[in-house]
């Protein structure tokens, strides 16, 4: 079940102006600029998963990673976050009986998200439930954040432990 | 319970000495139970061994040891249960250019299994992309150029 | 004491500024006490504002500027309370090349006024030495090689 | 009061013959491949002044810093640790009437520290005195260890305005 696209638009550095990240089934590299968006097309993966912590995707508040308008000024400030991915499904690894899956996550100034999957509206829970048979979180030893690589390696040995009880 | 559990975790055992001595290139690497009667009355240690030094507890290792450790880590756990995609953001910050080079080849061979999507800085490692993206800002707004990287056939 | 404070905030705010638009090439970083009048009732704010981007709080920037953030700040109390030496492991891990040339000319000047120790992994760093060290390691024992940089005067 | 230079004997990576590291009063760079020993030398430098903290040091307990033995076995391990600091003090900033000050400590493997002020032995906590009224300490705001340079970001603005209050 990987990801076959990212759609970004009015998240963080991305303007109102939709963009399309098609991502490689294999190998796909990001580069780029200190500051020019690279950790925040991965902050949008996660968010499109459902992360709750607004502190991990480095804001004080949810509503804080709607796109502030850059140099064009608050006026130019989106109204809304929107992150869709889409996702390959051929195995059903998804307990959805599509070929690939669409979910999309929106968020507005008061901090409220909503949830699409497939086009349908669906609350969060049940969107993590089918998630999670699929092995897909916004969290995980799969998901290494800028300046956590270490992590494992400085995590208590009982920490170590529980990491691959979870895992079964 | 106790069965599945150190079936999962002797799996996890033995692929991590083979990704530690791939990551090292001869390094020995292994897991170790703290308890082996009672598994779930304690932790499990890391030891690892790079090539000309001693085996020693991970807490010593140096930040660019420790990196290379906490990969092969993560792509031990991989073999024996794959993640649908893994989210890489620099960690090659603290490689030197040998411990780069390995780390770009044993990338690229994983991204087999499974989808790998990978932040850096380095070229080593861009130039083993399938599809690398460039990112700029402009006026405070993202963008992105993209460059396959298609195998040249004639 | 309030005054006292008052005294060394202003100070280390004012060269913040300077080291911030030093170490960025015109950005604009401040600092901001949450409460004017009761200072100790409260914190202080980091807003930084870089090239071509609104001003923003310290904690949504990315690893680079946040590295960058950081060194303004260290030196910004060097202003004002210089420590007898400064030692940096790798501060320029997550800086791209861009800023890296910023550091390393900063480096160099500011160890005009402290002795900075500093490792890195990168050449324009290496380049501005006074003395350079060169570690590496046989049979798990450490050696150092030394080069110090004279200037060539005929 | 800058260090003239630093002397390591038996202190992890660094074997039982002394290594003499003579530092620039200006800009002193170290390099080579990871786990070389360079992080070391500055473990050396906070060891010598009087850090307590094994863990800061990377070690379980502090008698692990001493020398192992490397590849040539436990055999060859250094029975203590060892590390002299050259401070330079013609200004007098240290409150000791020489003009270049010495400072040595030594650990064994009961994880017992001895301390030598020019070459006289001192209890650590006067030695602490001494160091602090220089503004010489194990640990500040001067001393970045590998991997953490972003704190001084990612602290409250409360510990923040603490960091401040400290210095005065
Ligand atoms: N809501 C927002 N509106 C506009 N800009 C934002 C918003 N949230 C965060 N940013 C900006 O996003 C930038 C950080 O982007 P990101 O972390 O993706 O950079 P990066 O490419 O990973 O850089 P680095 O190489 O330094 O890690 C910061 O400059 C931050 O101010
Ligand atoms: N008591 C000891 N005896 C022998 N070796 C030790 C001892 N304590 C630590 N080491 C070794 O020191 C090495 C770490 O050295 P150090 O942290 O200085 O490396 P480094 O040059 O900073 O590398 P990097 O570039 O990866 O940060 C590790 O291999 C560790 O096992
Ligand atoms: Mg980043
Ligand atoms: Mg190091």
């Amino acid at each position: 079940a990987y990801i076959k696209r990212v759609e970004i638009r009015g998240f963080k550095t991305f303007g109102s102006k939709k963009i399309s990240v098609p991502l490689d089934r294999g190998f796909t590299v990001i580069t780029g600029p200190n500051g020019s968006g690279k950790s925040n097309i991965l902050d949008a993966i996660r968010f499109v998963l459902g992360d709750l912590s607004a502190r991990s995707l480095r804001a004080d508040k949810m509503s804080e990673v709607i796109f502030d308008g850059g140099r064009l000024g608050s006026s130019e400030a989106a109204k809304t976050a929107q992150i869709s991915i889409l996702l390959d499904n051929k195995k059903r690894q998804i307990p959805v009986d599509t070929g690939t899956v669409h979910i999309s996550r929106k968020v507005n100034r008061r901090g409220i998200s909503q949830y699409l999957l497939n086009g349908k509206n669906v609350s969060r829970s049940h969107l993590i439930d089918i998630l999670s048979i699929a092995g897909l979180s916004s969290a995980g030893h799969n998901i290494v954040m800028q300046g956590t690589i270490t992590r494992l390696t400085d995590i208590t040995p009982v920490e170590r432990r529980k990491l691959i009880e979870d895992l079964i | 319970k106790k069965e599945v559990f150190v079936e999962a975790y002797n799996e996890i055992k033995e692929s991590f000495v083979e990704f530690f001595a791939k990551l090292t290139g001869g390094g020995i690497g292994y897991l170790s139970q703290q308890n082996q009667e009672d598994p779930f009355a304690a932790g499990i240690d890391i030891f690892v061994q790079f090539p000309g030094k001693n085996s020693r507890l991970i807490a010593s290792a140096s930040g660019g040891e420790k990196s290379v450790t906490a990969v092969s880590f993560i792509f031990a756990i991989q073999s024996m249960s794959p993640a649908p995609f893994y989210l890489l953001d620099e960690i090659d910050a603290h490689l030197d250019a040998y411990n780069s080079e390995r780390l770009a080849d044993l990338l690229k061979q994983q991204s087999a299994t499974s989808q790998l999507i990978a932040i850096t800085l380095r070229d080593v490692i861009m130039d083993r992309a399938d599809r690398l993206f460039g990112v700029y800002i402009q006026n405070g707004i993202s963008k992105l150029v993209s460059t396959k990287i298609e195998e040249v056939t004639s």
